[in-house]
């Protein structure tokens, strides 16, 4: 699964999700990718979301929209907020991870598996990829 | 001037020192660099977010390092089956395709689903119908081919040769 989110100079917020699946999947299984609100997610009042994982646990926990209501209602950092969902993730059984980026411009990731591939870039000079948990 | 900000990545999972080589490293890196240099760039110069993600994510579709467009796995009848979906934070506009199997670059149908449809999500051959109508490219399912992802499928079914346990597993 690949995916980006970003905030531009205007202000506004978009995600987007792309994915091949699960290796032997079957009878036209279809994971957290595609869904609004469980892979995907992006409102300019809250945040925006794209996620990878075991789909499954994605679509159960609703993770990129609950990511975003903690954030507009609760007022949570997008770390805190991305980081109580993918915990609630990892209670039910299910691995993964999610890019979040927020209306300020945090932009953060959370996982809970050994890696995941991802990389961040602002305005203001960041500009770095990894790879493995420790980096 | 206002700032900007962008996040990609390129899929989560038991992903080790050990279990690459330092060429397969240094190429993954490069390939992350890439997405995340083009989606920079529309941003930098005043593009849309909307534009931004989608030029990091087509690089990412093109590169068969990553599951996703060129890269796809297989499922467990050695075809491939994409997804994918785009959100516009300003409007909460949504698109999505599911079960696509000849669609080169799905976020570019995902977003055409956005815009152009009165939809949020289009699946299998239906999508497939709208993508021809809207002049998105189509390829043989076999552009999406790889060996060693072939392999990957392989020793899954080497590995589980009961039906029961495929279907818990997936079910």
């Amino acid at each position: 699964t690949v995916g980006a989110v970003a905030l531009d100079r205007h202000g506004n917020l978009a995600a987007g999700t792309s994915t091949g699946g699960m290796t032997g999947k079957r009878w036209g299984r279809v994971g957290d990718a595609p869904i609004i609100g469980a892979g995907t997610y992006a409102d300019d009042r809250a945040c925006a979301v794209s996620a990878t994982g075991w789909g499954e646990f994605f679509i159960r926990v609703g993770v990129a929209r609950s990511i975003c209501a903690l954030m507009e209602y609760e007022d949570q950092s997008a770390q805190a907020a991305s980081d109580a969902v993918m915990d609630d993730v990892k209670a039910l059984g299910g691995d993964g991870g999610v890019i979040v980026v927020s209306p300020s411009g945090e932009a953060v990731f959370s996982f809970n598996t050994a890696g995941m591939y991802r990389g961040r870039a602002t305005s203001a000079g960041v500009n770095e990829v990894a790879i493995y948990g420790d980096e | 001037q206002a700032g900007w900000s962008l996040a990609i990545h390129g899929g989560a999972g038991t992903i080790a020192r050990d279990s690459m080589t330092p060429e397969e490293d240094a190429a993954h890196r490069a390939a992350l660099q890439a997405a995340l240099d083009a989606g920079a760039k529309v941003l930098a110069e005043g593009g849309s977010a909307l534009d931004a993600i989608e030029a990091a994510i087509l690089i990412m579709e093109d590169e068969p390092r990553f599951n996703a467009g060129k890269g796809a796995v297989y499922t467990w009848d050695a075809t491939h089956e994409l997804d994918a979906s785009i959100m516009d934070g300003r409007t909460r506009d949504a698109g999505a395709v599911a079960g696509v199997t000849t669609v080169r670059n799905p976020i570019l149908l995902a977003r055409k689903v956005m815009t152009d449809s009165p939809h949020v999500m289009l699946s299998g051959k239906g999508a497939e119908s709208f993508a021809a109508e809207q002049g998105i490219e189509l390829v043989p399912p076999s552009y999406f081919d790889t060996e060693f992802r072939l392999k990957a499928l392989e020793r899954m079914k080497a590995k589980q040769l009961s039906a029961l346990d495929v279907d818990v597993k997936f079910g």
